[in-house]
């Protein structure tokens, strides 16, 4: 789950 | 400490504020259509709708407060539903015709160049043909979606690690706070009690046609990869190979 991962654990701008 | 309960009116507001931008395609599709430039324009719009449907779960209050595998097993459970919910609300005043995006929009025939798609399409029409004649609101619709995300998950049995069983009780929770905003929704269009306990039961009746449409697409989108039709992008490709697990 690269992509999701990544999306779902970055800070909201 | 839990924060301060969101009223019902509040809840709403932060998930209306949470709605994504209306996603363009950018790219006119090319003609004539054909199976492959349909698909290739359809997963094109999917994947960017994707990465917005990340950041509006991450909006709705309480989501990145459960379990990080509850996120990803939820979004990856509902995400063709939340996609399909989303493109009834955009063509509930196109009768006929499915808009995917302001610059997308096909009709049945246009549709049926791709083999197999006009039964799915079909299917959206009749849904969104419901939602037109059950006038949905905009506060009922974005708890439907927020409804989607919340209650995707339920089949899946997580490993009963304490946090994984605190996630689950923050969820049911979350859902129920999130039906209350619905219950709210539907009072204040003034109907009788009996004809908003029926009206709660009509929308609910959405959700299981909206499940029913995003399995059907599930597999015809899986078997459009399989023939190698279209070629998936990273994010749209993860999501639907996750799903695929699941549902095996």
């Amino acid at each position: 789950h690269t992509k999701l991962l990544q999306l779902l654990t970055t800070k909201p701008e | 400490l839990n924060p301060p309960a969101l009223t019902p009116e509040q809840l709403i507001q932060q998930i209306m504020e949470a709605e994504p931008p209306e996603i363009y395609l950018m790219k006119d599709i090319r003609r004539p259509l054909t199976e492959a430039n349909v698909m290739m324009s359809l997963t094109n719009l999917a994947d960017k709708e994707l990465v917005h449907m990340i950041s509006w779960a991450k909006k709705i209050p309480g989501f990145v407060e459960l379990s990080l595998l509850d996120q990803v097993h939820m979004l990856e459970c509902c995400w063709l539903e939340v996609l399909m919910i989303g493109l009834m609300w955009r063509s509930v005043n196109h009768p006929g015709k499915l808009i995917f995006s302001p610059d997308l929009s096909l009709s049945r025939e246009e549709g049926s160049c791709v083999q197999g798609f006009v039964e799915i399409f079909d299917m959206l029409v009749a849904a969104t043909s419901r939602v037109r004649e059950l006038k949905l609101q905009r506060e009922e619709y974005v708890c439907l979606k927020a409804m989607i995300l919340l209650n995707s998950n339920m089949c899946l049995t997580s490993s009963e690690g304490s946090d994984e069983l605190q996630s689950r009780s923050k969820l049911l929770r979350l859902l129920d706070t999130v039906t209350d905003a619905l219950v709210w929704a539907i009072a204040k269009t003034g109907l009788t009690f009996r004809q908003q306990y029926t009206r709660l039961a009509h929308l609910l009746m959405l959700l299981s046609h909206i499940r029913h449409v995003s399995n059907k697409g599930m597999d015809h989108l899986h078997c459009m990869k399989m023939k190698n039709m279209v070629p998936l992008y990273d994010l749209l490709l993860e999501m639907l190979d996750a799903h695929i697990v699941h549902s095996s």
